[in-house]
């Protein structure tokens, strides 16, 4: 998915994540140019991989939208305008939401700054086979921490990417994933 | 000069605070009458003045005064004149007691310089919390690819609102990173305004053509991929949203996007490496022709430009989005995706809609979060976070402890999310979703987890199948 995150001097925060579902999606260019995408993949129907259970409520209809785990998200004080202001978005699929779930856990919970928050290390349950996905910033310590805890971990090179910016009173900044070679932020 | 010669304490006193200043006094033209008046002359003389040209006086003296007061021009030496000739001894200061003139005078001026005070204040207040901001003060930009960075923080310095820039910025994304987004995808927009504390969501997915059926889709897919194309709505959204907050024109957002794609750009090392993951894969001949010219994947840092799409995109800027959505392009890509045995028609692009809603949200530890309703999964985020609030995480939990609560939450909530779709085609979503955001349910899923031991999903709650690696 492609990540857009701007919090302009108009008071506005905006976040957008837009997809074509898998790399160059269908992979149909058109003559003018277009590469269309291959949307439809996100529903749900039988027998659409070996041993899959399809969701009912994602059942292929006209018009209809797919489950998507596209999850552009903003976050702002309770009470007043003063506070902490962050938008954050995330890449591959349902890894989004570990990642910026954990995103937010560092920032809001353990006060962490962004920067820090976004570079350590991540994990994500993965549901069918039931493993944890950890990626290769998080430290081998902490994996024995969850291996006591009974979880099966495997370790892979990237999870997701997750990119944001963080808005506190007036000092704004945009921070992207140490584990983009191609990302960038620029903050005025 | 003849005031002063005979001045008492009292006359000089009543000079010294005379309103009239001494240089006027001696620029008045000297008359051969100008002699220190009588007190009573004097009060004749003023009363002459306010008759002007009224009755003719008797005397030739006073008459003869009067008719030269005539002819003098309106000036302060004017006023001069009459102050010299009334004035007389005092026994008190005039300017100690109340004279009625002088005090409504002041009352006026008093009056009007708070009124303008008063005005210009409340102006100013207005502008802070209602104009547009004068000074162009902090912002940040973040994307994918440098180059979309910069010109997102371009659309601001030239005092475009934050959606612009985005736009801009998701259209350039198109263009340099085509393997993730692009004019013939689509994706969800979420918008808050910090002063209003308004927050919209834009959904501009795509959606299954008409003539879609399941059956459809037990054939081989890789024979007809044309059947896994959703109505694109990347354009839809982007004008929409452009309609709700843009500052700058549309022509201007879309072309700086297409002067990108015209000037060119440096390939990135991810398109480099999406490209040399497929190069070996069956992809149809306008791929190969468009992206691996000589069926080579281009390196990282190679400079590339998209012509075609620059034409795309000026015409888009021009004659606006009906250009994809009921002209040529429709056309063209209708046609295209039939000859890949897909179903999307020319009707499906007329009827597409951007839908326009509201966040789904909660508040957590003093945070209000705001995501994407279903049938996205940012309300699997919303049921993570409140279990997880309940633990009342800081930075002085124990590693071991916050992982492990997390990774368990995490994994309820994608099990919950697997169980999402669109609420507007089943309203059963809705009791899923109001599972999801409860915070009671929160709860009692929080005292299913076990503080030191991991379980599968089924633990918990039943899950479907996710499609692996789907964005």
């Amino acid at each position: 998915a492609a990540q857009v995150m701007i919090m302009g001097p108009d008071d506005h925060i905006v976040s957008v994540v837009s997809s074509l579902n898998k790399p160059f999606g269908s992979r149909i260019v058109t003559p003018s140019g277009i590469l269309l995408n291959s949307q439809i993949k996100a529903f749900s129907w039988p027998n659409k991989t070996h041993n899959s259970r399809p969701n009912p409520h994602n059942s292929l209809q006209p018009g209809k939208r797919p489950l998507s785990f596209l999850m552009p998200t903003v976050v702002r004080p309770s009470n007043g305008v003063c506070g902490t202001y962050i938008a954050v978005g995330s890449s591959n699929g349902a890894k989004a939401l570990s990642g910026i779930t954990q995103v937010l856990l560092n920032v809001l919970s353990s006060r962490k700054n962004m920067s820090d928050s976004l570079a350590y290390g991540r994990f994500h349950p993965q549901l069918e086979p039931d493993t944890l996905l950890v990626d290769s910033e998080f430290l081998d310590e902490d994996v024995e921490l969850l291996l006591a805890k009974g979880h099966k971990v495997e370790r892979i090179d990237v999870l997701s990417l997750v990119e944001g910016t963080r808005r506190t009173n007036d000092l704004i900044v945009g921070v992207t994933d140490p584990r983009s070679a191609d990302a960038s932020a620029l903050a005025m | 000069f003849a005031v002063a010669k005979d001045a008492t304490p009292e006359t000089t006193l009543g000079t010294a605070y005379s309103p009239v200043d001494y240089m006027s006094i001696t620029s008045f033209p000297r008359l051969p009458e100008e002699e220190v008046m009588q007190g009573d002359i004097a009060y004749k003389s003023r009363k002459d003045d306010d008759n002007v040209l009224g009755e003719q006086e008797t005397d030739p003296d006073i008459f003869l005064r009067s008719a030269r007061l005539q002819r003098l021009p309106s000036s302060a030496s004017d006023l001069a004149y009459h102050d010299t000739v009334s004035l007389r001894e005092t026994t008190k200061d005039p300017f100690t007691q109340d004279c009625a003139c002088q005090r409504d005078g002041l009352s006026v001026i008093i009056t009007a310089c708070l009124t303008f005070a008063t005005g210009v204040t409340i102006a100013l207040i207005i502008q802070i919390y209602f104009g547009d901001p004068q000074v162009f003060h902090q912002g940040a930009v973040v994307t994918d690819v440098a180059r979309c960075t910069s010109l997102g923080f371009e659309v601001l310095g030239k005092q475009g609102s934050s959606v612009d820039a985005a736009i801009t910025a998701a259209l350039c994304l198109g263009i340099v990173h085509p393997h993730t987004s692009g004019l013939g995808g689509g994706g969800v927009m979420l918008v808050h305004d910090i002063r209003k504390n308004e927050t919209r969501v834009i959904d501009f997915r795509e959606t299954a053509p008409a003539a879609i059926r399941d059956g459809l889709l037990q054939t081989n897919l890789d024979l007809n991929p044309g059947l896994l194309v959703g109505v694109p709505g990347m354009l839809k959204g982007m004008h929409h949203a452009h309609q709700l907050y843009g500052r700058i024109p549309w022509k201007n957002v879309v072309s700086m996007a297409a002067d990108v794609a015209r000037n060119g750009f440096n390939v990135t090392h991810e398109f480099a490496e999406a490209l040399a993951n497929v190069k070996d894969q069956n992809v149809s001949d306008a791929f190969r022709d468009l992206f691996l010219p000589n069926g080579q994947a281009p390196v990282s840092g190679l400079s590339s430009r998209r012509l075609d799409l620059a034409r795309i995109l000026d015409a888009i800027a021009v004659k606006g989005i009906s250009e994809f959505y009921s002209g040529n392009l429709t056309q063209e890509i209708a046609s295209t995706v039939q000859a890949s045995g897909g179903v999307l028609t020319e009707d499906d692009f007329g009827n597409y809609s951007t839908v326009l809603e509201q966040p789904a949200h909660i508040n957590y530890q003093g945070h209000h979060v705001m995501v994407t309703p279903a049938p996205h999964a940012g309300i699997g985020l919303i049921t993570a976070l409140n279990i997880l609030e309940g633990y009342n995480i800081t930075n002085q939990v124990p590693r071991s402890s916050t992982y492990h609560w997390t990774a368990e939450s995490v994994k309820i909530a994608l099990a919950l999310a697997s169980g999402l779709g669109d609420p507007m085609f089943d309203t059963s979503v809705s009791e899923t979703v109001s599972k999801m955001l409860s915070k009671a349910q929160g709860s009692l899923l929080r005292q299913m987890i076990n503080d030191s031991q991991a379980f599968p999903v089924s633990h918990y709650t039943p899950s479907f199948s996710l499609e692996d690696g789907a964005a």
